[in-house]
């Protein structure tokens, strides 16, 4: 007797954990400690506010050199959450307030959780959320995850008057981790999220106590990301029935240029004429077999202007150079910022930056991948990044010795929707576009370091004689 | 004002569609007759039936050698689903009946769906199922899938009396695809299903209108794989809540015995008593703390059985040596079969084979990777055994030349829980039992093949004199 079986998004996840990097005590415990940052770098800059956060992880019991009881604590000074969101969105599941087409960390509604999650699942303790977005109190939830209804159980609630007029969020749970084999991997990733969030000031407390500061670099945070419209090019079916039940429109006219990213009066003439459509007609007036002739059209038409990336936040090719600098502290820095393209109607920015000798000893090319100002870290040779350093560039031909040369190579993307090819963030999809930068991009700063290496030998040999 | 929003699993899936494998048309064309053969096959060995599989292709409108309309038809000779489950089955994500520990192609729920709501989204076309399960009666609907609520919405609902006395079921719907760009990957994949199941026959009718037969190599079905119970190993504390919360035993005694995979009365007197826990008490009444001790006594204690893996269905060395010189027609071929072994309570089968010349011209070393008789045919250099054949063997040590022989490496895992790292199902994480069992493995049969390779030789220099 076939037993047929719904399970709840949380269930889902909670049994394929592994598939959204908590595979395992030591991985889990990074993965926690990137989600719950990138949640509070995400907050401060929705509010604009220079970010000050701060982790702490605490040993409870058993060994230090093996998997134990940890107990993690972030706090931050950003958006905070509104009281009654608290405990679905940090305890629900495909729950939250990144689900918009606008450049941020987070993109699944899902992180925050798992991270919650998995700490209960290995230690069958609660979290506790504070938080205040600035009003006269401040909220505090202890609550679980039902797993398989996929809803929040508030244990308890309490609040407080907001006498510090404070805004911000602080997350604490307890979860089985292994710091002995993940500090590494972890101090990394602090290390290059200060490198791509200069603005940020972000202090952490190891379990033996030790403080590691990351200072602030930059006292001006950068024009802050914005929301933008859809771009014509990346429509399909679904999401163009989606726009035509909820408009308030009467024309056709009206629904291009209300609803799509830069689409005037002229070009949406242009296009309903080509597409056989009467700009007047009612949108909602349009049958079934019209919806994927106008999704077909949309996607064709080369009337359309390419998507305006000014919605986007990239780190400028001035940061990037000092963060480069300020971390790896080379003898020789090229950056470039490739002009704005798009991906099936998604703009996005693609930076490079490369580096050369000074204190980066290891020889070789070393890969530094980012996305959205988040550092990756894992599954580097799935990357596309990756794939073009290792497949598309004749290095020989910039005069780089690649198995003695000690270089470390820098690519930032940031788009409305980073194509990650995982749950987990860890590696990026070889989308054409993005490749075609990312080849650009290496090979215009690969070109200076020639430079620079020709230089530097033309400098020796006179000295030699 | 931040807008918090929740979405369903269907729209989660559908805004990340490429994180599934469904990134463009051609790739998604791929995917959908991956995942609907796979379904059938599935359905075939739980009611261990010979596998007979229709694939068809039509082309339906654009162009042949670029993004066109295509419908896909699928057509088995298994289970079917009964008549209530239909519309669930064919139209809610993360719904059915695969959520069991048992060897299954299927894990996650999603995969049907998946291919279901890309037609659907580039065609606006509803899908049409039929089935029965043998019955009087054969149930025929139409159906759309609702994204935003992730639920069927029914168009239409047949029945029919089912003379022919017929079981099975049949898939068809309309989708954008790009047969030109997918077509050597789709024949690979049937090829390579055909390779590890073939006690199936399956026939696949391309858009031009050819017929591809893999016919049945052998006329046996081999042992079907069993559901089993959790081994103690792999237990966390929602696992252990939910089987406390379920049970209807009184005493921790029976609990152990009748809950947990090989726990007999004498281990579970053992292992309660090393973990300071009464035998007789009842399991509803233990406290939150003696929950997190219970699975933390599990996971440590040294007295348990090892998972068995009866409850697995591996190809078997004969089968993978046929299907393998069937196939590749080599000039050498070697096979093993590992012993059983597990990873975080899972038992799981490695097969292991090596092919050397004949038919395979292609210089240097071809893998093939399979899961629970499933060919992996993308992003091989992410998975494990790409990882064990190129950073763990010393292929010089087996007189292998890595850049001149033809080789092909035939790497198999069957287990109850195949450790994705995807949710395409593209890639398996290298978890270090796996990874144990495949260098082993591969050891093995390269011997063989030295041996092979060194004989030949030895006859070579015979001749020469
Ligand atoms: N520190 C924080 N400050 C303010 N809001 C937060 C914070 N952490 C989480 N949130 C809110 O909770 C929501 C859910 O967070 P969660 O990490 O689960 O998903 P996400 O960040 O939206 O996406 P992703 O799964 O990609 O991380 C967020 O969208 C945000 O609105
Ligand atoms: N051809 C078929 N014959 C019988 N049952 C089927 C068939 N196709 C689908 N089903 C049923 O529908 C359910 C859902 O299929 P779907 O492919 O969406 O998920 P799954 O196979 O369970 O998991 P996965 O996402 O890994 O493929 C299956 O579990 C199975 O019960
Ligand atoms: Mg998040
Ligand atoms: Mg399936």
């Amino acid at each position: 007797m076939v037993e047929f079986q719904e399970i709840s998004p949380a269930d889902f996840f909670y049994r394929n954990r592994d598939i959204a990097g908590f595979t395992n005590p030591a991985r889990a415990l990074y993965s926690t400690v990137r989600e719950l940052v990138e949640n509070s770098l995400d907050a401060c800059e929705s509010v604009g506010i220079l970010p000050n956060i701060y982790v702490r992880l605490t040993h409870v019991s058993g060994p230090l050199d093996r998997v134990a009881v940890f107990k993690i604590r972030v706090l931050d000074n950003g958006s905070g959450v509104p009281e009654h969101n608290i405990p679905l969105a940090f305890g629900k599941v495909l729950y939250g307030s990144k689900y918009r087409l606008k450049q941020t960390r987070g993109a699944f509604g899902l992180g925050g959780k798992m991270a919650i999650l998995y700490g209960q699942i290995t230690t069958n303790k609660p979290v506790r959320i504070v938080s205040s977005t600035g009003s006269s109190h401040v909220y505090e939830y202890v609550l679980t995850v039902d797993i398989r209804k996929n809803e929040p159980k508030i244990l308890g609630k309490k609040n407080y008057e907001n006498v510090n007029n404070w805004r911000g969020v602080l997350v604490e749970f307890y979860t089985e981790g292994d710091y002995y084999r993940s500090s590494s991997r972890i101090l990394d990733y602090l290390k290059q999220t200060a490198m791509v969030n200069p603005y940020a000031e972000i202090i952490f407390v190891d379990p033996r106590g030790y403080l590691h500061i990351f200072e602030r670099g930059v006292d001006e945070m950068p024009p802050a990301p914005k929301e933008t419209l859809p771009h014509p090019y990346g429509v399909d079916v679904e999401a163009l029935k989606r726009i035509i039940a909820d408009t308030k429109v009467k024309s056709l006219m009206e629904f291009m240029t209300t609803h799509f990213h830069r689409v005037g009066k002229a070009t949406a003439y242009k296009f309903l004429s080509e597409a056989g459509l009467n700009p007047d007609m009612n949108p909602k007036k349009l049958s079934q077999e019209d919806i994927v002739k106008l999704v077909n059209h949309m996607k064709n038409f080369k009337g359309f202007l390419p998507p305006d990336a000014s919605c986007l936040s990239p780190l400028g090719e001035k940061l990037l150079k000092a963060g480069i600098e300020k971390e790896l502290k080379p003898e020789f820095v090229a950056v470039t910022q490739r002009k704005p393209s798009s991906y099936s109607g998604y703009p996005f920015i693609v930076e490079v930056g490369i580096a050369y000798g000074g204190s980066i000893l290891k020889p070789g090319i070393t890969l530094y991948r980012f996305s959205n100002k988040i550092p990756l870290l894992y599954d580097e040779t799935s990357d596309v990044s990756w794939k073009v350093l290792n497949e598309m560039i004749d290095w020989s031909r910039y005069k780089v010795e690649v198995t003695i040369d000690p270089v470390a190579v820098i690519v930032h993307i940031c788009s409305t929707k980073i194509p990650y090819k995982t749950v987990g963030k860890e590696f990026i999809a070889d989308r054409p576009e993005i490749e075609h930068e990312i080849i650009n991009g290496v090979r215009i700063v690969a070109r200076q370091l020639m430079l620079h290496l020709s230089r530097k030998k033309r400098v020796q040999m006179e000295r030699a004689r």
